[in-house]
């Protein structure tokens, strides 16, 4: 998914995240150059895949949109207008929802700066099959600790790429996920 | 001067504190009547001044000077001449008493000071509370390229609303990444009014054509990727975004991404890395022709142009969406859709439209966390917020404990947004979500969890198979 967050000196947040579905969608390209997603593979339906269960309320129907883990998130104060804002998006899926959770976790109760909270170890309980998977940031003495009690971990290269603003009063900063070789953040 | 040499302390106290200045007396063209006045002459002066050219006077030396006083142009002068010849002994200094005059003229200029200074700041807290920013203060534009960053960052420059620069940042994000987005997709949009306390969520994720069946789908979809393709929102969500938002013109805001598929810009990592993994997978002799020229991947770096894209963006500028929706470009998208096998039609393209919502939302530790609704699985977040805000997590909290309960928690999210659907067409959903929102309901789930042992999702909840590594 293709990621977008901005904190404009006209005090709105904007969040957008968009997507082909998979990479290069369909892979369909039409004479004029536009490339042609493939988002009806996000609604279920029977023998989709081995073992599936597909969820009923997410069946094909005309002019319906399927489940999608598109996650554009925006935090306020919840009195008055002085704290924290946060706007944050993340990619790949249903792991942009363990992404998105930790690095929530991590500044509003652990009080993390920004780019800590986006830098440090993620992990993704996958439920099929169950397996909690932690990418190459996580400290194996982390790792240790899960393990310990009764998760079956499995280490992969990267799970999600999280981007986000943070706005404290008035100090505006954009931080970007160090995984990602491409992402950038500019603040004024 | 006459006045002077004659003065008591009186009349010196008089002149000094005269409202008539020094310069305004010595420059009054002199007159060879003018000599020190009795006071009942001048008294009488004074009152044919105020008749101007009323009754004749009998008296020959106050006449001649009437008859005079009428040439003298109007000025201060003028007014130094009158008061220069009704100066008389007081005995008391006539500016510690109370004037009439004097007063209502303060007052005149002291409630008009009051009033203006008054207007002045009120209309200075409209302008602060309800105008636009006069100073151009802080802002910040994250995304996954850098040439997009930077072009988000120059419409807030140019003064362009943040959801303008998101416009035409995303539109970039699908010039310079396309195998992520672009204007064959969809997406979602959040926006916050951090002023109005006011958030909308702008859904433009892809509708399914109207003539897919569960049926088709049973085929061999390698062989008609047609029937993935849903009716593309992306462009769709812009303009609806623009039109609540937009402060520069559309024109613009789209022009500018153009001018980046038209002037170029370098292979991203990202983007090389994704031709790479389907260098030597089965695709399209279009789509090799247009992303794997000579079959080869290109390098990260090399500089890379998309004129096509440069074209339709900059029609789309001109003439709007209707160029995208009922042009020539939606019959083009459909037969190439149905060519590969797909059901889209025109009638799809037309009926599209955006929604328009409210975001998902709870209290967390003292703050508004909003989100997007169904389908969208934001509503997951919600709940694994709910459950973990029972354990009061803090950075004094064990690593061990807060990772646990995490990943429990967000286990428990993760089965019950897979049973999420459109809640436009199924309205079970809407129990779903409300289960999901339940800080009850989160109660209750963190009861189950065990804080030294982890259980697989059946332990939680039942689930719904995930498709891995969609968007």
């Amino acid at each position: 998914a293709a990621q977008v967050m901005i904190m404009g000196p006209d005090d709105h947040i904007v969040s957008v995240v968009s997507s082909l579905n998979k990479p290069f969608g369909s892979r369909i390209v039409t004479p004029s150059g536009i490339l042609l997603n493939s988002q009806i593979k996000a609604f279920s339906w029977p023998n989709k895949t081995h073992n599936s269960r597909p969820n009923p309320h997410n069946s094909l129907q005309p002019g319906k949109r399927p489940l999608s883990f598109l996650m554009p998130t925006v935090v306020r104060p919840s009195n008055g207008v002085c704290g924290t804002y946060i706007a944050v998006g993340s990619s790949n899926g249903a792991k942009a929802l363990s992404g998105i959770t930790q690095v929530l976790l991590n500044v509003l109760s652990s009080r993390k700066n920004m780019s800590d909270s986006l830098a440090y170890g993620r992990f993704h309980p996958q439920l099929e099959p169950d397996t909690l998977l932690v990418d190459s940031e996580f400290l194996d003495e982390d790792v240790e600790l899960l393990l310990a009690k009764g998760h079956k971990v499995e280490r992969i290269d990267v799970l999600s790429l999280v981007e986000g603003t943070r706005r404290t009063n008035d100090l505006i900063v954009g931080v970007t996920d160090p995984r990602s070789a491409d992402a950038s953040a500019l603040a004024m | 001067f006459a006045v002077a040499k004659d003065a008591t302390p009186e009349t010196t106290l008089g002149t000094a504190y005269s409202p008539v200045d020094y310069m305004s007396i010595t420059s009054f063209p002199r007159l060879p009547e003018e000599e020190v006045m009795q006071g009942d002459i001048a008294y009488k002066s004074r009152k044919d001044d105020d008749n101007v050219l009323g009754e004749q006077e009998t008296d020959p030396d106050i006449f001649l000077r009437s008859a005079r006083l009428q040439r003298l142009p109007s000025s201060a002068s003028d007014l130094a001449y009158h008061d220069t010849v009704s100066l008389r002994e007081t005995t008391k200094d006539p500016f510690t008493q109370d004037c009439a005059c004097q007063r209502d003229g303060l007052s005149v200029i002291i409630t008009a000071c009051l009033t203006f200074a008054t207007g002045v700041t009120i209309a200075l807290i409209i302008q602060i509370y309800f105008g636009d920013p006069q100073v151009f203060h802080q802002g910040a534009v994250v995304t996954d390229v850098a040439r997009c960053t930077s072009l988000g960052f120059e419409v807030l420059g140019k003064q362009g609303s943040s959801v303008d620069a998101a416009i035409t940042a995303a539109l970039c994000l699908g010039i310079v990444h396309p195998h992520t987005s672009g204007l064959g997709g969809g997406g979602v949009m959040l926006v916050h009014d951090i002023r109005k306390n006011e958030t909308r969520v702008i859904d433009f994720r892809e509708t399914a054509p109207a003539a897919i069946r569960d049926g088709l789908l049973q085929t061999n979809l390698d062989l008609n990727p047609g029937l993935l393709v849903g009716v593309p929102g992306m462009l769709k969500g812009m303009h609806h975004a623009h039109q609540l938002y937009g402060r520069i013109p559309w024109k613009n805001v789209v022009s500018m991404a153009a001018d980046v598929a038209r002037n170029g810009f370098n292979v991203t990592h990202e983007f090389a890395e994704a031709l790479a993994n389907v260098k030597d997978q089965n695709v399209s002799d279009a789509f090799r022709d247009l992303f794997l020229p000579n079959g080869q991947a290109p390098v990260s770096g090399l500089s890379s142009r998309r004129l096509d894209l440069a074209r339709i963006l900059d029609a789309i500028a001109v003439k709007g969406i209707s160029e995208f929706y009922s042009g020539n470009l939606t019959q083009e998208i459909a037969s190439t859709v149905q060519a590969s096998g797909g059901v889209l039609t025109e009638d799809d393209f037309g009926n599209y439209s955006t929604v328009l919502e409210q975001p998902a939302h709870i209290n967390y530790q003292g703050h508004h966390v909003m989100v997007t609704p169904a389908p969208h699985a934001g509503i997951g977040l919600i709940t694994a917020l709910n459950i973990l805000e029972g354990y009061n997590i803090t950075n004094q909290v064990p690593r061990s404990s807060t990772y646990h309960w995490t990943a429990e928690s967000v286990k428990i999210a993760l089965a019950l947004a897979s049973g999420l659907g459109d809640p436009m067409f199924d309205t079970s959903v809407s129990e779903t979500v409300s289960k999901m929102l339940s800080k009850a309901q989160g109660s209750l789930l963190r009861q189950m969890i065990n804080d030294s042992q982890a259980f697989p999702v059946s332990h939680y909840t039942p689930s719904f198979s995930l498709e891995d590594g969609a968007a």
